[in-house]
């Protein structure tokens, strides 16, 4: 981007390669300084935020300038050296909920060319029964050659793929180019200077927003898909028809003081839609709570018709008041379920789970939160599911986070914004339908190693579950692979053989592309469980985790929360050089980012969080006069 | 004067300050349980600075404790204790200490006093001297409350409601009309209010210069914070 008329955006182009639910992104940019003096030129692009960067680099004057991925504290202190001398650093800053910004500009001479190349990789998460490719395009002004291609290899072949943008006006949507074939789909964008106008003869620019390309693949083996290639295998499991198996929720509301006005009326209408959503064969419970626990009834109810309607009303009443008490709360749920579990007023066949929702610090009752985190553990005790959703900018996310994942769950932040009920909806509808409980996926001991996470506590319908890992023999023939769960009326037991597939067979004409991608896709799927793995547990095995994620992170060049890229910009004229940083935003530095957004500006969190002086434990009430 | 409410447990603290017209006394706490009753009245600058400013200050505190039958009257000259009938003065110009059989009393030369009512409470009012020739300011007291623990819960008072916690939650916070305070919504006692975080000064310390306690301030004489308005808790005589 650039407001300087001297300053020309040549091209602009978008290459996205997804192989087997792989996506590999590279942004060119290329622009020329017309201008008879030294510009600056800006690349603000934008990936999302489950991708990891895993290249740049810029073109000057021939020469080339490459981004190194380097261990974040090494990084660090090349950065704090380039800050002492005055020089600007971080190029990665949060941007929206899905995506987050890499910004770096340089100095380019007059008359000369600068290329920017960013690439990013990320598996492609299925949610709701799809993938979704995002690709967030926002050129400053029309530009001479613009192009979004995206090429879809699925050797399972695909179901359906949808292309569509924000920006696509009547105009634009014809040249949105759709080829899809059994396994392999082609998307491409690339509309002429004319067609990019806001009006002839303007300079603005119709594209500004979201490309975003949508497809799921056809499933027919019950025991999944089974890849491998080049020493390595990737699992994908989601068969189809599974029957849904019923759940036993309970639902603990927040409805503290700050949860007062649009977050309560929002819980409130997605609260009676999603009671609407059970199914009659589930079990519910609601749960509201501030300083105080209040039960709709003494036990889960059978989601009937009528004990539905009844609930509804129930749950259109919930008024904001008080504190926040997120440790009774916890607690009362989770023996609500116990004690009817154990009174057999549930199915034998179903899931336990408690969905939490709140959107504040407990400071009520038991504030310290390790001490709810050990609480609610050790009284789910494993038996149940947590899932916790955590409102607004003030919620500890990582306090939910850690509390989900050592309890089978996950934590979702919903966002302040008028579709917040939507995005509780979206949540619960997730989870809403599992299919199988304690999923373990078994691989023959002595073919493979080095493989990634292979139990699953449940497997949701619209989702599905991957695996990856190394081959030890590199010319196996078959594969034998077996998959066991909980279904609904029996246990789930299937085995399949996976056999090599040739990609020179399947894709002849584009074997080049696919290379590495599935060991690129273990690292991938590796790193961000051994992140996670990082968060919880004993000290020892964080620490492995971390170390082994950080290994893995250099190895296979990926910029994740453990590691750094550092971009050396050119030599100024007075002959110093200038590091840039790139880092990976955890979620807390996301929503911090928030928080300081919110503020309008920066330098001002320290303050607020400052702690107050204190003498003693015990409360002092003072008056005096300055 | 300002009022700080200290929340270790949240590792935070509230604040509000309460102005009147010099000579309005304020009940500061109210236990007819208890029978512990301490009211102060405030005075103002010596003449109104230049800034047009009033500034009011305690000066006189009565302090009462009706089971025990000891009463106290502490102002910025003196300190009389009362109890059962017996009356002795102490002067902030010694550094002094009474010890009767319900309440002790520790004074050091013009700095503070420690008043230890027998099973009830505890606290410290600490003496402000002002430089006499002083064209505006005169010298005040700080009230300091420590221990509340044996009050009953029915106690009351702009202090005393304070005693047994307050329930509040702060969110939405954004930029105020210093760039060093932030201004938040505040959740409490069913009101929502718009505070400004801040800080108040603690002089228990360093009493002449103090220490900042980070706070989120209530503005308006802390009207929603307090249970009704600051003219309901005055009163008319110290006693």
């Amino acid at each position: 981007s650039t407001n300087e008329a001297m300053v020309e955006v040549l091209s602009v182009t978008v290459d996205c390669t997804v192989t087997n639910r792989f996506a590999h992104t590279v942004m060119t940019s290329v622009a020329l300084n017309k201008a008879n003096e030294s510009k600056e030129i800006f690349f603000d692009v934008e990936l999302p935020k489950s991708a990891f960067i895993t290249n740049f680099s810029m073109e000057i004057e021939g020469k080339v300038y490459v981004g190194e991925v380097k261990e974040k504290e090494k990084a660090k202190k090349q950065y704090e050296k380039a800050v002492s001398s005055g020089q600007t650093a971080g190029l990665v800053k949060a941007s929206g909920r899905k995506m987050e910004k890499f910004s770096v500009s340089v100095n380019i001479a007059a008359e000369s060319n600068v290329t920017f190349i960013l690439t990013y990789e990320e598996l492609l998460q299925r949610k709701l029964g799809q993938y979704e490719i995002l690709i967030r395009v926002k050129p400053k002004s029309v530009v001479e050659q613009f192009q979004i291609s995206t090429n879809i290899y699925e050797p399972q072949g695909l179901s359906h793929v949808d292309a569509h943008a924000t920006f696509l006006s009547n105009e634009l949507l014809p040249l949105v180019e759709k080829t899809v074939l059994d396994k392999k789909a082609h998307i491409s964008f690339s509309p002429t200077v004319e067609q990019q106008r806001t009006c002839p003869g303007c300079d603005g620019t119709l594209i500004d927003g979201d490309f975003v390309i949508k497809y799921d693949v056809n499933r027919q083996e019950k025991v999944g898909d089974i890849q491998i290639v080049n020493g390595y295998f990737v699992h994908f499991f989601a068969p189809p028809d599974l029957p849904r198996v019923p759940k036993n929720v309970v639902f603990v509301i927040d409805r503290s003081g700050s949860m007062m006005g649009t977050k309560m009326a929002q819980t409130r209408d997605a609260l009676v839609a999603i009671l609407e959503d059970l199914h009659e064969e589930d079990h519910f419970a609601l749960l509201q709570f501030d300083s105080d626990v209040l039960s709709w009834k003494e036990s889960l109810t059978k989601a009937t018709k009528q004990n539905v309607a009844e609930a509804k009303d129930y749950a259109r009443s919930i008024q904001d008041n008080g504190a926040t008490n997120i440790n009774q709360a916890m607690l009362d749920g989770i023996n609500m379920l116990k004690r009817d579990r154990q009174a057999n007023r549930l199915p034998e066949r179903s899931i336990d789970m408690v969905i939490l929702l709140t959107d504040g610090m407990p400071n009520f009752g038991e504030p310290n939160i390790p001490k709810i985190q050990e609480n609610v553990r050790s009284a789910i005790g494993g038996n149940m599911s947590l899932f916790c959703l955590g409102f607004g900018n003030d919620v500890d996310y990582n306090f939910l986070d850690v509390m989900s994942k050592e309890n089978k769950g996950v934590a979702r932040r919903i966002f302040e914004a008028s579709d917040a009920t939507l995005q509780l909806q979206d949540f619960y509808e997730e989870v809403a339908s599992p299919l199988l409980l304690e999923v373990d996926l078994v691989y023959p001991d002595n073919a493979v190693d080095y493989v990634t996470t292979s139990h699953f506590p449940q497997l949701f319908n619209g989702s599905e579950i991957v695996v990856a890992g190394r081959l030890t023999d590199n010319d196996l023939d078959n594969f034998l692979v077996e998959v066991l769960g909980q279904g609904l009326e029996d246990n789930f037991k299937v085995q399949g053989q996976a056999g090599v597939v040739d990609w020179n067979v399947m894709y002849p004409d584009e074997t080049y592309i696919f290379g590495d991608f599935t060991e690129r896709l273990w690292a991938y799927l590796t790193i961000q469980q051994l992140l996670e793995k990082s968060k919880t547990g004993p000290a020892d095995e964080k620490a492995n985790a971390t170390a082994k994620a950080l290994e893995m992170s250099l190895q296979y060049s990926f910029v994740t929360p453990l590691t750094s890229m550092v971009v050396t910009k050119p030599e100024t004229e007075d002959g110093t050089d200038s590091p840039l940083i790139a880092d990976k935003l955890t979620e807390e530095q996301r929503q911090q980012a928030e928080r300081l957004r919110s503020m309008a500006y920066s330098g001002f969190a320290s303050n607020f969080f400052s702690a107050p002086v204190q003498y003693a434990y015990s409360p002092v009430y003072l008056v005096d006069g300055d | 004067p300002h009022f700080i409410i200290e929340l270790p447990g949240r590792n935070d603290s509230l604040c509000f300050n309460i102005n009147n017209v010099p000579g309005t006394i304020f009940n500061l706490v109210r236990d007819p349980e208890a029978g512990v009753f301490v009211n102060g009245q405030i005075i103002g600058d010596k003449k109104i600075p230049p800034d047009g400013k009033i500034n009011t200050y305690f000066w006189r505190f009565g302090i009462v404790h009706r089971t025990l039958g000891v009463s106290l009257q502490v102002t910025t000259q003196y300190i009389s204790v009362s109890q059962d009938g017996k009356d002795a003065k102490l002067l902030w110009t010694d550094t002094a200490s009474l010890k009767g059989p319900n309440v002790d009393v520790v004074v050091t030369k013009d700095g503070s006093l420690t008043v230890m009512l027998k099973r009830s409470v505890k606290f410290v009012i600490l003496l402000h001297k002002v430089w006499k020739k002083h064209p505006y300011h005169r010298d005040y007291l700080g009230f300091y409350t420590l221990d509340t623990h044996l009050l009953s819960p029915s106690v009351h008072g702009l202090l005393g409601q304070f005693y047994h916690g307050i329930e509040y939650e702060v969110t939405d916070l954004r930029p105020g009309e210093s760039p060093e305070k932030p201004d938040a919504t505040m959740f409490a006692k069913g009101h929502q209010l718009n505070v400004t975080r801040g800080w108040q000064r603690d002089f228990r310390r360093d009493v002449k210069n103090g220490e900042n306690v980070p706070c989120w301030f209530i503005h308006n004489n802390g009207s929603g914070l307090i249970d009704g308005a600051a003219a309901d808790y005055v009163v008319s005589s110290l006693f």
